[in-house]
């Protein structure tokens, strides 16, 4: 493993714990898309089927069972927590997310590496995960008073994206035969959407103000 | 191991 994965992975894990922080201790989930956080659920659902069967590494399993335990414990607090739901903005979190899902399972079955239930539904993770940030884009876009811990999980998800471009060039150049064009190009895709949004974060960090995204 | 389809990553 190198330095960019390892510092994407816990940039990732910092993120998910800015977002327990916020749920568990402040128990408002204000400007947080339950739309979102439900697409990651079923991301780390998607992705993790292997969990048991393929060991690659106690640190993976580990990680794995966080992301999952992380992700569905989120959608729990927000759909069903007493406190926490009431500062749930169900009015601005309108984004149909099922109009997601369906599109990138179509996708994962006509492009994947092999035919296989597995492997497609690792490839759907992948193209899911590229686009469950949208509906947190939109509720942040619509929200006037982003909170800073908002804005920093959003940051983080950004940041560990980006690194992991960053491990895939180095593993591109050190290991042989490392050609993964479906992770590379849903990867950058992912990364993308979040170009608008780290340029008003790094504005609004410069001059010291509030972050807020223009419509 | 198949190189193609070994997800190592998270």
């Amino acid at each position: 493993m190198n330095i960019f994965r390892l510092a994407g992975d816990m940039t990732h894990l910092f993120s998910v714990l800015v977002l327990l922080l916020k749920i568990h201790t402040i128990k408002s989930c204000a400007g947080v898309s339950l739309k979102t956080q439900e697409l990651y659920a079923l991301v780390f659902a998607a992705r993790y089927l292997d969990i048991f069967t393929n060991y690659i590494s106690l640190y993976n399993t580990v990680m794995k069972l966080i992301f999952l335990g992380s992700s569905f414990s989120i959608v729990w607090y927000m759909r069903y927590h007493k406190i926490v739901r009431r500062s749930y903005d169900k009015d601005q979190d309108t984004f149909r997310h099922y109009f997601l899902i369906l599109p990138c399972l179509l996708l994962a079955l006509l492009i994947n590496e092999k035919f296989t239930f597995k492997e497609v539904m690792w490839t759907f993770s992948l193209y899911l995960e590229a686009v469950a940030i949208l509906p947190q884009l939109v509720l942040l876009q619509r929200t006037r008073n982003i909170d800073n811990l908002t804005g920093q999980y959003v940051f983080l998800l950004g940041a560990y994206r980006a690194l992991y471009i960053l491990n895939w060039v180095y593993r591109y150049f050190t290991e042989p035969h490392f050609v993964h064009w479906i992770t590379w190009v849903s990867g950058l895709v992912q990364t993308l959407l979040y170009a608008d949004f780290f340029y008003y974060y790094f504005q609004s960090w410069k001059n010291n103000q509030k972050l807020h995204l223009p419509a | 191991a198949d190189i193609i389809t070994e997800h190592d990553e998270l």
